[in-house]
């Protein structure tokens, strides 16, 4: 683990007992291992080990820890600083009907996340959800989001249509005769280099202005983390992500890149295949996790 | 994509492992092929040489993977794992596919009896195929389906059965144990099924993928490898470190969603993707 081997470096190098240039440079290259092997984007953890390093070389060592410490210390606080930040808080309108827009690579958890949301806004702030079941291209999307709406006693609106901005547009013409006050689209997975998809999304959003639209990632996702939230982001400004899967064991370093490169902020979490089980956001487990 | 300058020197040496980092190779395996091309190049030499060096240490690493398996058993069942919303249902509808076009016939059995409408949309793989297809009541016991669809692929003469499971996180013990008992129940109908046991990997996947193949494996003994969703950036550079650890052959790759979209593993197209 890593403070285990940061500590039996400085253990082994001159000057043990205080930050010097030299021992900087070994134990950031264990960090730099470690955040690799945590999925982080390679020039994302460049960027990061070079901002840590400017933060040790300058510090003074009055506090009670080991350089070994004081380096983890330092990488912590610096990844909770980049993962938190931004809020956290879905923009929930005031006397008008609020739409989420759901998006995503193929098989993130996006049709499970509508759900868990539509849930947990209906026990935190009373809503009453809409789900909508604009994936009209899996073999059985619309079934999928059906199956959990009847599991939850929430209403599904979905129609027979080959034009996904129509179905949305009917179905906030639908939420307003039904009294719903939060919409949440469940859109099909695509391929952030998919032009043809990406512009339905792109549609979408100008046709319905959702007032949140949050990016569904796999947290084992790898290196590519990158390229799909940069591209995600880039064709719709997204206003948050959601990371799911985190019950398994991947270390979740992904999200750090997904956070550095669009500077969105991460709103929550998915533990589990239930659909009570959604969590806010916290930075400094996932920091956690991604030390190892 | 890397640009490769003329000659070979430090910064080409950069260039390339930035190359193979974000392909997903990881850093063991990144650092084993860095290493081999440090101690068989010289500063200078020509970066067309250096590439073709990378190259065949790369192609060299993945000497144990190879096509499919040859169809010998009548059935010949064909078990679907891995983790959730990877792509093993779609790939399923794949290979069903893929074996018919060859002319056998195939059986399709919709062991994933817990998530939602997961049943409905294998049927609808059956439907676009021509498969046959056996399916239980949603929440039912997974191994009886499997028992069931290896029953009704004996009685009817199907050549090839193909099963599907539900997506499961490999840290999960219960579940993993819930796979092991579909591997057992197999096993008492015939002592070689399943003859072979597939697991998909999304090419997605970062270093969570190795972990995934040594817990799979350990639990229902994979025999072969479908790297999904290569039709998208990624590149499964993970998949060299598994061929390396575990001796698993990498049979097909996922290329879309249509039932066309799966192709044989071809190696040298695999390494060439890494340097586009
Ligand atoms: N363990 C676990 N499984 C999850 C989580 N979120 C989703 N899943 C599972 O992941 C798989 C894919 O989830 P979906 O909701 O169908 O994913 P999707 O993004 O809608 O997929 P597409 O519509 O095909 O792009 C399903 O098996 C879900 O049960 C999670 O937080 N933890
Ligand atoms: N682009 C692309 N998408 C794929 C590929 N294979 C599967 N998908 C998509 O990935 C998503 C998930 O596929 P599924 O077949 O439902 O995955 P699964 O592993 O059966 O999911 P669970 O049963 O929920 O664990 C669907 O949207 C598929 O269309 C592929 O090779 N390329
Ligand atoms: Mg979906
Ligand atoms: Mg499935």
């Amino acid at each position: 683990d890593l403070s285990g081997k940061l500590e039996s470096i400085f253990k082994t190098l001159k000057g043990q007992h205080r930050i010097s240039e030299e021992n900087i440079k070994v134990s950031l290259r264990e960090v730099r291992v470690a955040l690799l092997e945590a999925d982080v984007n390679y020039i994302v953890v460049k960027d990061f080990i070079n901002r840590v390093r400017d933060r040790a070389i300058g510090e003074k060592v009055f506090e009670k820890l080991t350089p070994g410490q004081l380096i983890i210390k330092f990488i912590h606080e610096e990844l909770v600083r980049v993962l938190g930040g931004g809020t956290a808080e879905v923009a929930m309108q005031k006397g008008a009907p609020t739409v989420i827009m759901m998006c995503g690579l193929q098989g993130s958890g996006k049709t499970t996340h509508t759900a868990k949301l539509a849930s947990y806004f209906r026990k935190k702030n009373k809503s009453r959800p809409l789900m909508v079941a604009a994936d009209i291209y899996r073999p059985a999307a619309i079934d999928q989001l059906k199956t959990l709406g009847k599991q939850l006693n929430i209403p599904v609106y979905s129609e027979d249509s080959k034009d996904v901005t129509t179905i949305c547009v009917n179905a906030l013409e639908f939420a307003k005769e039904n009294r719903n006050d939060l919409i949440i689209l469940d859109t099909a997975g695509r391929l952030h280099i998919d032009e043809e998809m990406m512009n339905e999304l792109i549609r979408v959003k100008e046709k319905i202005q959702p007032h949140e639209i949050l990016f569904v990632a796999d947290s084992m996702i790898g290196q590519d983390a990158v390229t799909t939230a940069a591209e995600f982001n880039e064709k719709l400004n997204f206003d948050g992500v959601i990371l799911t899967k985190m019950d398994g064991d991947s270390r979740g370093g992904a999200a750090l890149s997904i956070r550095e490169v669009t500077g969105k902020p991460i709103k929550f979490v998915g533990t589990g295949e239930k659909l009570d089980e959604i969590e806010v956001f916290h930075p400094d487990r996932l920091a956690q996790r991604i030390l190892g | 994509s890397i640009v490769f300058s003329g000659k070979m020197d430090e910064d080409t040496l950069e260039a390339l492992e930035e190359a193979l980092y974000t392909s997903d190779i990881g850093v063991k395996t990144t650092e084993s092929i860095i290493g081999e091309v440090r101690k068989r190049s010289s500063k200078g030499e020509d970066i067309n040489d250096v590439k073709k060096l990378v190259y065949d240490v790369i192609i060299s690493m993945l000497d144990k993977s190879s096509g499919p398996v040859q169809v010998t058993a009548k059935p010949h069942v064909i078990l679907v794992v891995g983790v959730n919303g990877n792509g093993k249902t779609t790939t399923i509808g794949k290979l069903a596919h893929y074996y018919m076009n060859m002319g056998k016939r195939v059986l399709i059995g919709a062991a994933d009896t817990f998530r939602a409408a997961a049943i409905e949309q294998l049927e609808e793989w059956a439907k676009r195929t021509g498969a046959d297809f056996i399916k239980n009541q949603p929440n039912s016991d997974p191994a009886a389906v499997a028992y069931d669809s290896y029953k009704a692929g004996e009685a009817r003469g199907a050549d090839i059965v193909l099963i599907d499971t539900a997506g499961r996180l490999h840290n999960k013990v219960n579940l993993m144990n819930e796979l092991e008992k579909i591997s057992r129940v197999l096993k008492k109908l015939n002592p070689d099924a399943p003859h072979e046991v597939l697991l998909v990997l999304d090419a997605t996947t970062g270093q969570n993928a190795l972990s995934q193949a040594k817990q799979f494996s350990r639990t229902s003994g994979v025999t072969g490898i479908v790297l999904s969703k290569l039709d998208g950036t990624a590149k499964g550079g993970v998949t060299i470190a598994i061929n390396q650890e575990m001796d698993i052959p990498v049979r097909f790759i996922g290329i879309g969603e249509k039932k066309e979209d799966l192709q044989l593993f071809d190696p040298e197209v695999f390494v060439r993707s890494i340097f586009e």
